[in-house]
């Protein structure tokens, strides 16, 4: 869902 | 990805190579914490679990694994190696790390962004992270002799988490991303705690001298 950061990040 | 989360991602994959390269070669593990190495261990797998869920990049997927290898290959070096096990500093690697994991994952049950499994493990590798460099910090305090590749190696592991913030704040104006408040809480605490050690290790290299902590 759009709220949660995107975990793109290691 | 920006210039900032790239130079950390690289500082980050520089420092478990460069530690890998210092046990290979030297066949040595003193001044290295296997506390701290462990604790690493339990931040990526708790942090890495979505590698089988989401695919984000092709990068993605192969930092991961270079993290979670590395780091599983560095305890095996430290805990099950003839020779670099003996060089382990048994008697001053004496922090209880796994006094910290309830307390970190505790928080996680109560502070996240969402409550369910995924959410409270990556939040909970999050705070885990923060503190996992304790017992490296300490045990450098009581090592007499830091050699190079030791401090190069705690600069570059500190340096990846401050060039995250810069990331971070770059993400916020920028791409107009959300607030995230644990990663910024979090990372702020753990380059914190790397404070006064990157002051001896500036010093240190501006005096080139060698890398002393006061005890």
């Amino acid at each position: 869902n759009p709220k949660l950061p995107q975990k793109d990040e290691l | 990805m920006n210039i900032f989360r790239l130079a950390g991602d690289m500082s980050h994959l520089l420092s478990v190579i460069l530690l890998l390269l210092k046990i290979r070669t030297t066949k040595s593990c003193a001044g290295i914490s296997l506390k701290t190495q462990e604790l690493y261990v339990v931040v990526f797998l708790a942090r890495y679990l979505n590698l089988f869920t989401r695919y984000y990049s092709f990068y993605n997927t192969v930092m991961k694994l270079v993290f979670i290898a590395t780091s599983v290959c560095i305890v095996w070096y430290m805990r099950f190696h003839k020779v670099v096990k003996q060089t382990y500093n048994k008697d001053l690697d004496t922090f209880r790390h796994y006094v910290v994991i309830p307390p970190c994952f505790l928080l996680a049950l109560l502070v996240h962004h969402e409550f369910t499994v995924m959410e409270v493990l990556w939040t909970f590798s999050l705070y885990l992270e923060a503190v996992a460099i304790l017992p490296q910090l300490i045990l450098l305090q009581r090592t007499r002799n830091i050699d190079n590749l030791t401090g190069n190696y705690i600069f570059l592991l500190g340096a990846y988490r401050a060039l995250y913030l810069l990331n971070w704040i770059y993400r916020f104006f920028m791409e107009k991303a959300q607030a995230r408040w644990i990663s910024w809480i979090s990372g702020l605490v753990q380059t914190a705690l790397y404070a006064d050690f990157f002051y001896y290790y500036i010093k240190s290299w501006k005096n080139n001298e060698k890398l002393k902590l006061p005890a």
